[in-house]
């Protein structure tokens, strides 16, 4: 409940998006 | 009973009522990551914030996403018509919406929407105001919050100052816009209310 963004696996995006995505980039 | 999903970052309210639970979070989740990613673009251009540490960016952007994308999209939600519009393009009224369920966050945002597009800002001005609710060293977690707080003086000021040149004889605008944050927390808070009651259900 203290970490809506966390549940919701916006973490996850924001992490990604912030350090590029190594998997796209290798493409 | 039908479930429906009344945020406008999903393509539309309906949902298969075939669809297990995971689905249609997997589907919701896979429509507003664009907006998600959009935002964090949006920080990385932000003078001064891919300065700070790592964990602190992550921290804004956890803690922020849904107040820069309220703002960001502000006008999906048609005061006049009483209306929004769904990242799939459909229009819906707001009556439709309340017979879906949507109850006192949609009524709020509508406010503020309201508001906010009265102040008739430039889209540099918008930019700036984003860049003003992402950057808030209260956020929870901040672990320098100094140099949270830095960055923010310096866009709180370059947003007073855009705002006095562009609109010299509305000195109230500025004011307006700082007392838009508050109303954003709020909505922020109801909004993670509702998603913790749709993760339950």
């Amino acid at each position: 409940f203290n970490d809506p963004a966390s549940n919701l696996g916006l973490e996850d995006i924001i992490r990604k998006a912030l350090m590029g995505n190594l998997e796209e980039r290798q493409e | 009973s039908r479930m429906y999903l009344v945020c406008p970052m999903n393509m539309s309210p309906q949902v298969d009522p075939h669809k297990s639970g995971q689905d249609v979070w997997e589907e919701f989740s896979h429509s507003f990551t664009p907006a998600v990613r959009e935002v964090v673009e949006f920080a990385k251009k932000i003078p001064g914030f891919r300065e700070l540490s790592q964990h602190d960016q992550v921290s804004l952007l956890k803690a922020g996403t849904f107040e820069v994308l309220v703002v960001r999209f502000a006008s999906l939600f048609h005061v006049k018509e009483r209306s929004v519009t769904f990242l799939g393009g459909q229009k819906y009224s707001v009556d439709a919406l309340r017979t879906m369920g949507s109850g006192d966050l949609l009524s709020s945002m509508f406010d503020f929407c309201e508001k906010l597009m009265n102040l008739g800002l430039s889209e540099e001005e918008m930019s700036l105001f984003m860049a003003v609710v992402l950057v808030s060293a209260d956020r929870s977690g901040i672990e320098n919050v100094n140099s949270v707080e830095a960055l923010q003086e310096t866009l709180i000021r370059a947003l007073r100052s855009l705002i006095t040149r562009n609109h010299p004889n509305e000195s109230a605008i500025f004011t307006k816009l700082l007392l838009k944050l508050p109303d954003l927390r709020s909505l922020n808070n109801m909004h993670s209310e509702q998603l913790l009651a749709f993760k339950v259900h």
